[in-house]
């Protein structure tokens, strides 16, 4: 194994977050070692499992040389670590602008994890920027998440593009791992459109699991917890659930 | 009137582009002149209101001097020009970056454009860079869409804090004219949790008017429709058509 993926799509609120929580837990549920890096100036993984984020993040790592050992902070799930990140990240953006080899700061750090767990998650805002362009050089594959609405389409052609130029120049080993529909909701046509849409662009690279529309779902990290531990008996549960053994799957 | 509004939140998938769409017809609908300029290079302000966005874009304004007459197109509903934007927007991201006043470039556009229009708003991307610092720059007021759901009060600190720094260094003018809390879900307590919260951080310019999640505005725009158009009877285009009624009420 020993495998890193980036969650990355530039727009905002497809389940970025929600996946890479609710995705790794499930993978260590299953007896998988998963590392998240929140690599998100919002943070939200890193509260999204109630994981402090005030010092010892993945900024002071990146860019004040900190021991990557001080930062991995362990979850309430076993095998599951994450990396946390606060807004300091945002101030990399700047930083590291206009430094050379700047989208290889990230790599440099996952390069030494990466034989230490299963599977490395990286979460990333919703930009194509400095911040995601590290993500995608450093990992062997990256995991688009799509909701299943009528914008969600339109920023499609712009992903693959940025994915083919890190491929070609900054990493030549980078595959889509898969795309997981987000958030259906069968009362509407839209869904069925923009999955056929997306099936359409994608073939087999689509998930057959897609993540049901579940409040339980939105709630879980309002108490710091994925939804698998929040409500285990809903339907997004079941479906992380069923998500990463898809996962699993397709990894054999 | 004459006023220049910025939609802004960090935090992705709140309603800005919904928001700036909906607001901005409903307000055309009441009489009033509104032209909406689309900042995102996702460019789904275009979209969801059907505008062609392959050429005479903002950036070609903003960057190539092109005459911002050639840029204006009427929208279906009578009193809404938009501004488009397109995926080369992003490229005023690196083009901008160490331009001296980099942060003055819109507000050359909007002070030309001010007095043809009642208001006019502006649709940000969810990041707090060149592009939203420009927006706020030359606006008068920042409306803030804020999702009811718990990643989206992480980053409000955030937002504040930058909305004070624009005020402080490069517009002193700016005001925040209206927090709406978007994608409210009865069934859950986290909307409740979450909108205590707003309105204890936000008090009286929290609008009155709260948008309801509800399925006909996320068909709307794949029909390149405002939602008052697509389905007047629901409860998403009565919702907005009272926060433009209640926005024009502030504004007396
Ligand atoms: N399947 C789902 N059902 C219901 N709510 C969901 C679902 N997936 C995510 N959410 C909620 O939708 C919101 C957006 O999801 P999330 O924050 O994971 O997206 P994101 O892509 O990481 O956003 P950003 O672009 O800001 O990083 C969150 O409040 C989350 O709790
Ligand atoms: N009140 C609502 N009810 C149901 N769906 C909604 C509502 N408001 C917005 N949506 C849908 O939620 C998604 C996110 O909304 P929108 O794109 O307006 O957010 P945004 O903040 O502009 O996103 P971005 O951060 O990517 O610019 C869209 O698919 C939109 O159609
Ligand atoms: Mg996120
Ligand atoms: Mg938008």
């Amino acid at each position: 194994k020993n495998r890193v993926i980036t969650i990355a799509n530039q727009k905002g609120g497809v389940g970025k977050t929600t996946t890479s929580i609710n995705l790794s837990v499930c993978l260590a549920l299953l007896g998988k070692k998963v590392l998240i890096i929140d690599f998100d100036p919002q943070g939200n993984c890193s509260s999204g499992l109630g994981i402090p984020k005030d010092k010892n993040t993945i900024y002071e790592i990146l860019l004040s040389g900190k021991n990557v050992d001080e930062c991995i902070i362990k979850s309430q799930i076993e095998n599951c670590d994450v990396i946390p990140a606060n807004i300091n990240l945002s101030g990399a953006t700047v930083e590291l602008a206009n430094v050379e080899n700047c989208n290889f700061y990230l790599k440099k750090i996952t390069d030494q994890l990466k034989t230490r767990y299963d599977y490395i998650f990286i979460d990333c805002p919703p930009s194509l920027g400095v911040l995601t362009l590290n993500g995608l050089t450093a990992s062997d594959a990256v995991l688009i998440p799509i909701q299943t609405e009528f914008f969600a389409l339109e920023g499609l052609t712009q992903l693959i593009h940025t994915i083919n130029i890190v491929k070609k120049d900054l990493n030549p080993r980078l595959q889509i791992e898969g795309v997981v529909l987000t958030m259906l909701d069968k009362r509407t046509h839209l869904t069925d459109d923009v999955t056929k849409n997306v099936i359409g662009y994608f073939g087999k690279k689509v998930y057959k699991t897609m993540i049901p529309r579940n409040i339980r779902i939105a709630e879980a990290p309002s108490f710091g917890l994925p939804v698998v531990i929040h409500d285990v008996m809903s339907t997004g549960a079941k479906a992380y659930q069923q998500l990463a053994k898809e996962f699993i799957d397709g990894e054999e």
